[in-house]
């Protein structure tokens, strides 16, 4: 509780800085969780069982902070002026939004503020409309070919509706204009009503 | 080619190659990517009905023929780069499974890892030429990631020196391993070897299950497909009974333990060492969850862009959906995750082999650690992308709940790898182990090394102010 308010929340590195500091503290959190079982004379297996909750938002904490760590990381080795700025607003949103998801997590452990909360929520706006004008090509980055994605909404060529229409027609159930069920049941169901 | 997506992609701020051969790690790369892709989807043998309007068993037929083309193409092409290998089939599949998935992604590397000299030199080219055809049973119906937990037995009788297996209750019967319904002539089977009336734990042992004339189950043996299940449909998850089943004991997997003739046990140099292929299987899926998320964002960013719908200035055209905040705000943060899981993947890739590398050589000291990050990144990727591909779905309105979408096909397909190779709330407390472990050894002022070092410096270190 004795941490200090994040040091520039537009800055990567500090935020991966934070990232850390939260996994440290819920690791923390789950060790002092299991010692307490212990000293209420709780068996290492109860003990552990007790703090079962407390160890998973551990490891989950830790694994985000790999995450956002490697993030980081990638971006010292991207040349590209322009893709690595992409690729920063890529980082800084998903680094951003971790925290406006835990925000709990962050503002118990005192490495931010209320106001600095809000100020993430502001920024993730900015950052929203910043990657609007890349967001397809961001995803034709992937490269993901037509026939691997198989799917009529996410065509390369954007052509949804005609294809929609031409994918609904194939439909085994289209295949007789009137379906054989109709000679079975509807009909005979209308002479006896 | 619609308008709205041209205009989306004249405005782009960089070059989409370029970001293409980051993601592929290098131009070369993407350039053998598109050459191996081409292959397939230039391949008439490929051509198939849309699995969507075919029965289960039609879908698993043409799954079958397709997945025996592909072994013959590799063949044929000369692909063996274990990546090449991953780009071929993935277009074969596209977002479908494949029946000989487990022969080739647990049966042969098991046999790799776990045969003596002797058993390699009679098994692997049997499992390479598809005569054997295996599978993994480890888990049973009533008992999963809890290896300790398994009930199936391998008892040695010294008189014939055969071991024999048993499924003792209905909770022991082998549940769930891809291919053993109907595919596999053959299965490496986890259980408990009893020897000399003592129990010695988990092992693995080669059984043969079907006849490798006619495909006719052998005495004692019960298989079967375990029924339709949410998706995976092309592929044969079964179960298998054994009743008094006796196998020599060369079937026994003895490159670190074994049984002598006369039913002596020897012991492993280290116990982790059957769970090696499990940590291969799940640093994978970590780029499995990338993927997923990527073709997800794909579909439903897309079709945001050639979407329209109500107004936001009255009057005025009705704007791309993509133009809304609060599309942007379900979507976006996605893309920036597919972007983090597509590094992570590669990061978690390069790990496990330098770290293999060094167990190889002897030195088990990174084994705790590529354990812990494996099992954590796996769990955390697979839960975060599964509930991403849902809103991915949900962004897109009716129309994601339609097949055509593809998306309750990835969703489906994709969803099982957050219990599968480990269930995620069980890794993710294996990953607590190792963090408290760490922790409390930083607590004694001991230097911890890898990425938990952190652990380390979170003792004393204070973040700087700033005027907010």
């Amino acid at each position: 509780a004795s941490r200090r308010p994040l040091v520039d929340i537009n800055d990567l590195s500090s935020l991966v800085e934070v990232y850390q500091q939260r996994a440290a503290t819920l690791v923390e959190m789950a060790a002092k969780s299991i010692q307490q079982e212990l000293q209420r004379r709780k068996s290492q297996e109860d003990a552990w069982n007790n703090s079962a909750i407390d160890l998973v938002r551990a490891s989950d904490a830790h694994c985000h902070y790999v995450v956002v760590k490697v993030f980081n990381d990638k971006l010292k080795g991207v040349g590209d002026t322009a893709i690595h700025s992409v690729l920063s607003t890529l980082a800084l949103l998903y680094a951003m939004h971790g925290i406006t998801k835990n925000s709990g997590d962050f503002l118990q452990a005192g490495l931010v503020s209320v106001p600095q909360v809000l100020q993430i929520s502001v920024r993730i706006k900015e950052l929203l409309s910043q990657l609007r004008p890349n967001a397809v090509a961001l995803v034709d980055a992937f490269d993901i070919h037509d026939k691997k994605l198989n799917s009529v909404l996410g065509r390369y060529d954007g052509n949804v509706y005609e294809n929609m229409f031409e994918w609904a027609r194939r439909s085994p159930l289209n295949a007789a204009e009137v379906h054989e069920s109709f000679q079975k049941y509807l009909k005979p169901l209308r002479s006896k009503l | 080619m619609n308008p709205d997506i041209t205009r989306e992609r004249q405005n782009a701020s960089f070059d989409v190659e370029k970001l293409t051969y980051i993601l592929d790690g290098g131009p070369e790369k993407t350039k053998r990517r598109r050459q191996i892709e081409a292959l397939v989807f230039s391949d008439p043998d490929f051509n198939e009905d849309d699995p969507n309007f075919l029965s289960r068993s039609e879908r698993y037929d043409q799954a079958v023929r397709k997945s025996a083309q592909m072994i013959l193409k590799l063949r044929e092409y000369g692909i063996a780069d274990p990546e090449e290998i991953y780009h071929y089939k993935s277009m074969v599949k596209g977002n479908q499974q494949e029946p000989f998935g487990l022969h080739v992604v647990m049966f042969i590397p098991s046999l790799r890892r776990l045969c003596d000299p002797q058993q390699a030199k009679k098994w692997l080219p049997l499992a390479d030429s598809f005569q054997v055809l295996g599978t993994y049973a480890q888990t049973e119906m009533g008992h999963g990631t809890h290896l300790r937990g398994l009930e199936t037995t391998a008892t040695y009788d010294p008189a014939t020196q055969e071991f024999v297996l048993n499924s003792p209750t209905v909770s022991s019967i082998k549940w769930w391993p891809g291919g053993l319904g109907k595919t596999s002539n053959h299965a490496i089977v986890l259980a408990q070897l009893y020897s000399l009336g003592n129990c010695h734990g988990l092992h693995a042992f080669i059984v043969p299950i079907r006849d490798m004339t006619t495909h006719q189950p052998l005495p004692g043996i019960v298989v079967g497909d375990i029924g339709p299940k949410f998706g995976f449909n092309e592929v044969d998850n079964g179960f298998l009974k054994l009743e008094n089943v006796r196998i020599p004991r060369e079937n026994m997997m003895m490159k670190y333990s074994k049984v002598e003739p006369d039913g002596t046990y020897v012991k492993p140099p280290s116990s982790k060492l059957t769970y090696g292929t499990m940590v291969f299987v799940r640093s994978m899926i970590v780029g499995e969850s990338a993927r997923a998320l990527s073709k997800s964002c794909t579909i439903a960013i897309r079709y945001s862009a050639v979407r329209h719908q109500s107004e936001i200035r009255p009057g005025e055209p009705e704007p791309q959906i993509l133009d809304y905040q609060t599309q942007q705000y379900k979507l976006f943060p996605l893309l920036s995750m597919a972007y983090a899981f597509t590094f992570v993947g590669q990061y978690m890739t390069e790990i496990y082999h330098r770290i293999s590398e060094d167990i190889n050589q002897g030195d088990f000291s990174q084994l705790p650690e590529l354990h812990a990050l494996s099992a954590g990144l796996k769990a955390f990727t697979t839960w975060e992308t599964n509930s991403a591909i849902e809103v991915c779905r949900m962004s897109c309105g009716g129309h994601g709940y339609s097949r055509s979408s593809a998306l309750p096909d990835i969703y489906v397909e994709f969803t099982p790898t957050c219990t599968y190779e480990g269930e995620n709330t069980v890794m993710m407390l294996q990953t607590a182990r190792y963090l408290v472990k760490s922790y409390r050894q930083a607590e004694k002022g001991q230097q911890l090394s890898g990425i938990v070092s952190y652990l380390n410096e979170s003792q004393n270190r204070r973040v700087q102010p700033q005027a907010v």
